[in-house]
């Protein structure tokens, strides 16, 4: 997965991300790709969620599946999660639940907490920050002022180096694929690279939702694994997505 | 113009949006969950439209679960072990759960398996 939040001149925040999932989960010799991300492509859809006849949060999500892994509260923040590895990793948090531990919250169920119940991008940071978890993850968090983005790099139980925006040092946006930011990406699998290139080449000024999309159709933060691109604008409430293909020649991750 | 080697690092692409041409794979499908229902009846009207895809991809899994374990015991422990589960989960979202499974005819094991698959699949 990338995700990425971008501050334009006017101060405007835009959330995307390419939802990359299904690594070494089967591949289809026949159409060059992986089973699961093509299973998963027709699961993919908008949906509204209203209370009282009016919005609450919008999400991208797989058909079936109750938690979110992309969703904005209109006008007043946006989320996104992408996987993280490591050793304590979440079939320890299985293991700690079925002995009857269970003061941890499996991941898709917090994001989908957070999008129905907090009430600001503050209050949403804390509760993805502090709450523990099963599993460890990213929380990429965009919120609806100038310089309210950031990216919540989690273990099952901390929040480890968070990584805010800061316009004035020049950081106009913050960027997360699959490795811990202040560490150098496992060199097989570096779509931070290129995208962060494609963000700088593209520059602060001319930076859009459509600019956006470009760097997130370059491959290889395009791959066989993209099953989706969801573009969020904050202010706007408007959040789209696109399902997406990557045509041979291309990384397989 | 692309490297023909991995990772296949392209120029930076320009003029992608509107989404169209080979990278794009179809528009996405917008649909209401209405939160004021009770949990069981929220997702109904989404998957009815959507569970013969639903279908195919906990097929996959299954598949998956056999190649993982030949002797079927692993799917066996998916039917009959996490439904067992369900009222551990924090509500509303097992009894989401409960009427995904009723919608779209996916025995829950399986609707729970795909629910928490991000701890599972860190295994």
């Amino acid at each position: 997965c990338t995700s990425l939040v971008a501050e334009d001149p006017e101060g405007n925040l835009i959330h995307a991300r390419n939802l990359d999932f299904g690594l070494f989960l089967g591949w289809d010799k026949k159409n060059h790709s992986w089973v699961i991300p093509d299973k998963l492509k027709p699961l993919v859809v908008n949906v509204d969620f209203r209370r009282n006849n009016s919005t609450v949060f919008k999400s991208t999500n797989f058909a079936g599946y109750v938690g979110m892994l992309t969703g904005m509260q209109p006008n007043s923040f946006t989320l996104t999660m992408n996987e993280r590895f490591s050793l304590d990793g979440g079939y320890i948090g299985i293991l700690e639940w079925i002995l009857g531990k269970r003061d941890g919250m499996w991941m898709s169920f917090l994001t989908r907490s957070v999008l129905e119940n907090a009430t600001s991008y503050a209050q949403a940071q804390k509760l993805l920050s502090d709450t523990k978890l099963l599993a460890p993850a990213y929380f990429i968090l965009g919120g609806n002022q100038t310089g309210e983005a950031s990216i919540i790099t989690r273990s099952r139980t901390h929040n480890l180096n968070p990584l805010e925006l800061d316009i004035k040092q020049g950081r106009w946006y913050v960027l997360e694929t699959n490795y811990d930011h202040w560490k150098t990406p496992l060199f097989l699998d570096d779509r931070r690279t290129p995208a962060m290139k494609c963000m700088n080449q593209t520059t602060q000024a001319n930076i859009s939702v459509q600019t956006v999309y470009d760097v997130l159709s370059t491959k290889p933060v395009l791959n066989k694994l993209t099953t989706y691109t969801t573009l969020m604008q904050v202010s706007k409430g408007k959040l789209e997505s696109f399902i997406r293909v990557c045509p041979n020649p291309c990384m397989p991750w | 113009s692309l490297q023909y080697v991995p990772p296949y690092t392209e120029d930076c692409r320009t003029g992608m949006y509107p989404p169209s041409g080979p990278t794009f794979g179809g528009a996405v499908t917008w649909y209401t969950v209405n939160l004021d229902l009770p949990p069981s009846k929220r997702w109904t009207e989404l998957i009815t439209d959507k569970k013969n895809d639903l279908i195919i991809m906990v097929q996959a899994i299954k598949d998956l679960a056999d190649a993982l374990v030949p002797s079927g015991r692993l799917e066996e422990l998916i039917d009959q072990a996490l439904p067992l589960m369900i009222d551990t989960l924090p509500y509303p979202f097992n009894e989401e759960m409960k009427g995904i499974a009723t919608a779209s005819g996916v025995p829950l094991g399986e609707v729970i398996l795909f629910n928490i698959f991000y701890e599972v699949f860190t295994v």
